[in-house]
């Protein structure tokens, strides 16, 4: 699992 | 920010931009697949909740508030406005067979079991079969217009180009997402065919029609 998803993109 | 994410991006407003300017232009949407705008606006809605609650840069909210914007005024050129030009018979994928499964992926194989990381990776793998009924509509009537075949074109480039930049952030940033870097592998292999119909017929002045 991802620390902290961020979905900086498009 | 690199050169694959910014034409990538970029190459995802041309298609749309192009999209909605041939059925502006011709007052018609015939050959387009509602279903598959139905499914990007759905797509685009999901994806996008995140207007709401954070803030990235200028650029990624005006280049959100543009992609929801485009999708919307799509559907409503295609149910309503050329509502008569529409060819629905010829649209006949079923969309339940896309959605199912992908909504219950989303619950499975997320980052974070939360309603909006849940919405997030429901949009990631639902853009990735979106065009499906698009390209089950052109391998029923067995042609598309030109125009058509730049839309697809652009919109097939653009997550081509995302694994590119994803390739560069692995590298360059030690940053990788396994559920987009999956999902947009996915994509662009469903345009591989159509991008060699694209090469190899409409960069060559043909027009995209497939053998009956």
């Amino acid at each position: 699992k991802a620390d902290e998803p961020n979905h900086d993109e498009l | 920010m690199n050169v694959f994410r910014l034409t990538g991006d970029l190459s995802h407003l041309a298609a749309i931009i192009i999209l909605l300017l041939k059925i502006w232009k011709t007052r018609s949407c015939a050959g387009i697949s509602g279903k598959s705008q139905i499914l990007f606006a759905v797509v685009f809605t999901s994806r996008y909740l995140d207007l709401l609650t954070s803030f990235i840069s200028l650029y990624n909210t005006s280049m959100k508030v543009i992609y929801i914007g485009c999708a919307y005024a799509t559907l409503y050129f295609v149910y309503m406005k050329f509502k008569a030009t529409y060819d629905g018979n010829h649209d006949t994928f079923r969309v339940e067979f896309l959605l199912v499964p992908v909504g219950g992926l989303s619950f499975l194989v997320n980052h974070d079991f939360s309603p909006l990381e849940i919405l997030w990776t429901f949009s990631i793998y639902l853009e990735s079969v979106a065009i499906l009924p698009q390209l089950f509509m052109i391998s029923k009537t067995g042609e598309a217009e030109t125009i058509t075949t730049h839309y697809l074109f652009f919109l097939g480039l653009y997550r081509a180009l995302y694994l590119f930049n994803w390739i560069w952030r692995f590298y360059f940033e030690g940053f990788f997402d396994m559920i987009a870097i999956v999902a947009g592998l996915v994509q662009t292999i469903l345009y591989c065919d159509f991008f060699y119909l694209y090469i190899t017929k409409v960069l060559k002045g043909k027009k995209l029609s497939l053998p009956a």
